[in-house]
């Protein structure tokens, strides 16, 4: 797992809920 | 290590402003992606990772790339598959904790089992994108930002052909266009898989949203 600075975690956190919005829409 | 950024933005203001940009837009963006000013310990101006928007290509897009991946997607076989997913499972055990998980909660059954579903060529490109970082005028953002120039490239062969790793890179993952705004305190990156021609009116509304004073 690559390490992932403090401030990237919301955004990669938002971008996996909203990926799995779409995931579950589909 | 990176110091603080120059100055703080708030993220919830940089995300509100990329949403604007990409969701107002007549034209097809993938994801814009805000590259934020600091300087690292040795004094070295560094773009660093500051926010992003994802929204994916148009959902009527009938490419191989929009399509969850198979073998004929970017020479990509089930094992290189099976390691995204992985990637983005160890990614969402390290996130989940700290920032919750809403979606999942809100729809009894969801469960991890939807972060197995196919992660797509501009998503992988997009997480990666986050781990990224361009020093001293490197890579297209960093053009952008040192000549105070927009950038705007159009098509998989000036992708290829451009020097610079992140262009080549767009390309192999299906981006088509690629643009990077400076902006005094960064550089707005916007990517769409779609061939979108430049646009005078975008890039001045970019520039004035990712202005901070």
């Amino acid at each position: 797992v690559p390490r992932v600075p403090q401030a990237r975690k919301a955004s990669l956190a938002r971008f996996l809920e909203k990926r799995k919005e779409r995931i579950i829409t589909k | 290590p990176l110091t603080a950024p120059l100055p703080s933005l708030n993220q919830d203001t940089l995300q509100q402003r990329l949403q604007a940009l990409v969701e107002g837009a007549a034209e097809s963006w993938t994801y814009a992606i805000f590259w934020q000013t600091s300087s690292d310990a040795e004094g070295s101006m560094v773009l660093g990772w500051g926010d992003g928007y994802y929204k994916g290509p148009r959902d009527d897009d009938p490419r191989p790339s929009k399509r969850p991946l198979d073998a004929n997607s970017h020479n990509l076989d089930g094992a290189d598959q099976e390691l995204r997913k992985k990637v983005l499972r160890d990614l969402h055990a390290l996130v989940s904790p700290e920032f919750g998980d809403s979606a999942a909660a809100e729809i009894p059954g969801a469960g991890d089992a939807t972060m197995d579903g196919e992660v797509t060529d501009a998503e992988w490109f997009y997480v990666v994108s986050m781990m990224q970082s361009f020093v001293n005028g490197s890579g297209v953002p960093g053009q952008a930002f040192f000549t105070a120039v927009p950038i705007w490239i159009i098509g998989a062969e000036r992708l290829q052909s451009y020097n610079c790793d992140r262009a080549r890179q767009a390309q192999q993952f299906g981006i088509q266009t690629m643009v990077c705004i400076p902006s005094p305190n960064g550089v707005v990156e916007l990517g769409s898989m779609d061939q979108i021609p430049q646009n005078w009116s975008l890039m001045q509304q970019a520039k004035t949203s990712f202005t901070f004073t």
